[in-house]
């Protein structure tokens, strides 16, 4: 439902670097797409799609080529952050490796508008999250693969080969875990939110230190269908910050810091309730358990006498600068440090959604980031988060981070994807509601 | 793949991320955020479901 919308919308598949081939109907056509634990559907083109682009470069399903296809005709449509598809719900046979999955429904997807589909060398998207999150609540292939008695075990894992030499990609398992693709046992966490894969992180650490976000607690999603790892704008920007990544220089953050940040190191140092403190020097309200924007537009006069007027930005500045500056006063730096560094940060926010780019030559200097998952440090070593784009004196370097917002209940959520999952060997166990990870091989 | 041990194994290519797909991914993401701001304006709450 719209609740859900900011999560969908992170989807990225532009990026979406792994993907399988499928068959659908009798005899079976073939299809390249993307196993996603962050959606529920299947979809692939329609050869009934005349009038988008990105049908005419992907094959497409022709229901009367196959002897198993069943009619639905039922309209369907979902909606991504970086595109949307629409078309007819069918149902036909689908052969994933050696499985046939009988009567299983999917979306003949008649238009796919957006560039995304264009270019991305996938034809379709096959969802491997929960029910409850499926459009036109279809039963998800992989429920069929179970009720079907297609598995032993109601468990899939992934492995993502990270060494760009090697020709293979990686691997998906159906009815349980490849040891060859990871070393040591699995730690397990429960599902905490049933529709996407999602659980209860702990604290993030960069360097070994705590970024202060989710030091209490963070939720989590493993999520195949994106590429890099997405998380609060605050931590992003520490993480920035740490490895030299650009950012955008933030108006709002600059003077919080130059005008506020005394004010709320003095509160926090007599000890106020933290999550107050921004409604307290008056840029937020309190809702009672956090700041929310009070939605006020204000207006100041410059050196000059022009007018700079900031919004509701002025609160997330102020929530961000709590969170550092209580992070760096439980590293006992001294005030002066303090405002320094969270001004420092204030320049390496990151455009939401967006990418950073670094210095490739200095990879071997940038900290390790770890996320605590069932009380065990996962970490992530630069040359793991860092992606290389181009060969030889061309090589760019991107950050594997970017920023994303959830605000509470629902959040902070951070979307662990390729990056995370290419480091580690992640096992989706539907039979105990948990997910595992394990370090791969 | 194979499903002597029980797992049924599906091999999984890789595309490597390039300045084509980076360039398509920007402008997807103008796309979106310009569709956001729409919704903010007009107070409409988008739904991901069937039509």
């Amino acid at each position: 439902d719209g609740s859900d919308t900011d999560i969908v919308a992170l989807k990225n598949y532009m990026d979406a670097q792994y993907y399988g081939e499928i068959g659908i109907g009798t005899p079976p056509q073939k299809f390249t797409v993307i196993f996603d634990t962050g959606s529920s559907n299947l979809w692939v083109p329609s050869v009934k799609c005349y009038f988008s682009v990105a049908c005419y470069v992907h094959s497409k399903y022709k229901s009367s080529l196959s002897s198993t296809y069943q009619k639905n005709g039922k309209p369907a449509e979902i909606h991504y952050g970086t595109g949307a598809i629409s078309g007819l719900f069918s149902q036909d046979y689908v052969k994933v490796g050696d499985l046939v999955v009988k009567n299983q429904v999917f979306i003949e997807a008649t238009r796919e508008p957006s560039v995304t589909f264009l270019v991305g060398k996938f034809d379709g998207i096959c969802g491997l999250g929960f029910q409850e999150i499926s459009v036109g609540n279809v039963v998800p292939l992989w429920y069929n693969m179970i009720s079907q008695g297609l598995v032993k075990e109601p468990v899939f894992s992934f492995w993502f080969n990270r060494n760009a030499d090697d020709e293979e990609g990686g691997e998906i398992v159906f009815g349980g875990a490849d040891p060859n693709h990871y070393k040591g046992n699995h730690t397990y966490v429960p599902i905490t939110r049933k529709g996407y894969w999602q659980f209860d992180m702990g604290d993030v650490l960069i360097d070994g230190r705590s970024s202060g976000i989710c030091s209490g607690s963070c939720a989590a999603i493993a999520d195949s269908g994106t590429s890099l790892i997405a998380g609060p704008t605050a931590t992003i920007a520490e993480i920035n910050h740490a490895i030299g990544a650009s950012g955008i220089v933030s108006q709002e953050c600059k003077t919080v810091v130059s005008q506020y940040g005394k004010t709320i190191l003095t509160l926090l140092l007599s000890e106020r309730q933290p999550k107050k403190i921004c409604s307290q020097i008056g840029l937020c309200a309190f809702d009672g358990t956090r700041g929310v924007s009070i939605g006020i537009e204000s207006i100041v006069t410059e050196n000059d006498g022009s007018a700079v007027g900031w919004g509701d930005s002025m609160c997330s500045a102020c929530e961000m600068a709590v969170v550092w500056i209580q992070s760096q006063l439980k590293q006992n730096q001294t005030q002066e440090r303090i405002l320094s560094y969270v001004n420092e940060l204030c320049d390496r926010l990151p455009s939401p959604m967006g990418e950073s780019a670094v210095d490739c030559s200095r990879l071997s200097s940038m900290p390790s980031v770890s996320f605590t998952i069932g009380g065990k440090v996962f970490s992530l070593k630069a040359e793991q988060y860092i992606l290389k784009v181009g060969d030889g004196p061309a090589t760019q370097c991107i950050s594997g981070f970017t920023a994303l917002d959830v605000p509470p209940p629902r959040g902070p959520l951070w979307i662990l994807g390729d990056v995370f999952m290419g480091a580690y060997h992640t096992v989706f166990d539907y039979g105990n509601m948990r997910v595992g990870f394990a370090q791969a091989a | 793949t194979s499903a002597t041990d029980g797992l049924f194994r599906i091999n999984l290519k890789r595309r490597p991320l390039d300045e084509n797909n980076r360039i398509a991914a920007r402008v997807t993401a103008r796309a979106t955020e310009s569709s956001r701001s729409s919704i903010r304006k007009f107070g409409y709450r988008g739904t991901s479901s069937l039509t």
